[in-house]
């Protein structure tokens, strides 16, 4: 059965579905099925994967509030093995479109339990919010993956979404543990990323990846193309950085 | 009486709060009286700011869910001329609390009418997400400053961004504006910003104010000192940015 990671974070641009995208291709890379799910209703994982206009047509909204089986809403991306749930727009009112209906909180967990035999890993790109949508995604994930931008606002955030993980934890998702947290944007040259990236492994210690998601124009250019970093330059540092990521996730899964 | 202005944008970390703190700074070295207004739970501008523990005692939270008079929210900041309404973590449930209260997009609207008369600007820093929060911004707004990054994903939700407002100006608040499009974290010696920048300006025209923020080092690591850049190190490139941005809008706002 599929193990399924929410990436997340309420601090808005740190990196979420930029990790989403390309460390869901580097897994289907180490020959794993991988399904992406977007959660958020901007929809740039959809468009960092270069899903059309029709293969948007049934999306995570139509599973989410509409109660459309998650395989409709399901297309393939041009990565091999890695699928795709794209976002919409709408699912912006989600919150308040789910208001009155009970256990809110369970409906993707409930929508992937098929998704579960068909796939390795279910990777769950979050909205900049600790709202409805992120609850769902926390609900529905084994673990989290916590991208974090080495910049002092990003640090300023991290203890309450931990907090908030493990409310989840106690009251809602009994199995949720933080897989990890990944540095992300990271330049060499800047005194400021050292001292963040000190502070939260001083914070927060093993659970840091060893792996630096490094500063690099490339990975910002890819989702013009449509494209993840690992198919736009394979042999760029974001690339390898990414692949080196992957790998470290799975050291972790098969530790566990 | 005072202009309001909402900086707001959905994509998460495209610079709301660097540029909310920076210009309200700004206007007030041209001898504006400023207020402003963090309604992002994230509490990011209330930190930028550094406003201690006790000055937070009273809130954004108070104001909007409570009916605490703002002027009980109110504290000074250390820059001569401009005061903050601080934010608490707990506004993240302002979609949920209000959600049975009649007009509750126009509390903000309502609770500002006093303060309109003791400042010239008052600017609202917006969290990421057009949830109610940010709908609250805009009611009580006259105009919206969208700071946006120069990257592809940021250019994305524009035109969501844009249909929004004008939506909120034919529904709930007739005065509503756009300010203008101030371009942030610009680096000269990447293409991908030359070319977002063209397509912002082809899209958006006049709109787009001619000062860009450029990427800036300082401006990042100010709010680890609990200061606007502009006290920070007022000689850096991003101060003199966010100095020439506050002429741009004082000259528009002039020439209404
Ligand atoms: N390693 C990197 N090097 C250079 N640019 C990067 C890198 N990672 C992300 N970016 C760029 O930084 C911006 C923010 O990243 P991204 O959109 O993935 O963050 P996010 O957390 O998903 O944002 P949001 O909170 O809006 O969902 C994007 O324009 C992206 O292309
Ligand atoms: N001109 C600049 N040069 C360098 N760094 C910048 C600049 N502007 C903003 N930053 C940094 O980029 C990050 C994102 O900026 P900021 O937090 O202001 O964006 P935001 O839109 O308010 O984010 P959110 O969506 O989470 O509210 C911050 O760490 C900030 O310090
Ligand atoms: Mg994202
Ligand atoms: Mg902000």
């Amino acid at each position: 059965s599929a193990r399924v990671l929410a990436i997340a974070n309420q601090k808005g641009g740190v990196g979420k579905t930029t990790t989403a995208v390309n460390l869901a291709t580097a897994l289907a890379a180490c020959e794993k099925r991988v399904l992406l799910i977007d959660l958020d209703p901007q929809g740039n994982a959809t468009t960092g994967l270069g899903v059309s206009a029709e293969g948007r047509a049934r999306n995570s909204y139509h599973v989410l509030i509409g109660g459309t089986p998650l395989a409709e809403a399901t297309v393939e991306t041009a990565v091999p093995g890695m699928s795709v749930v794209p976002s919409d727009v709408n699912l912006a009112g989600a919150d308040l479109e789910l208001i009155d209906i009970p256990r809110r909180e369970y409906r993707l967990a409930l929508s992937i339990v098929a998704a579960r035999q068909r796939f390795d890993y279910i990777l769950i790109d979050c909205p900049p919010a600790l709202g409805l949508l992120t609850l769902n995604a926390l609900v529905a994930a084994d673990a989290v993956l916590v991208p974090l931008q080495t910049e002092f606002y990003a640090l300023e955030g991290l203890s309450h979404l931990i907090r908030t993980i493990e409310r989840v934890k106690r009251h809602l998702n009994p199995k949720l543990e933080i897989q990890g947290i990944v540095l992300t944007m990271f330049d060499r040259r800047n005194n400021l990323c050292d001292m963040v990236a000190r502070d939260v492994r001083a914070y927060m210690g093993e659970a840091v990846y060893e792996t630096v998601i490094p500063r690099n124009v490339r990975v910002s250019e890819a989702p013009s193309h449509g494209k993840p970093v690992l198919l736009y330059d394979m042999h760029c540092a974001g690339s390898q950085a990414y692949i080196r990521l992957a790998r470290e996730v799975l050291r972790r899964e098969r530790a566990r």
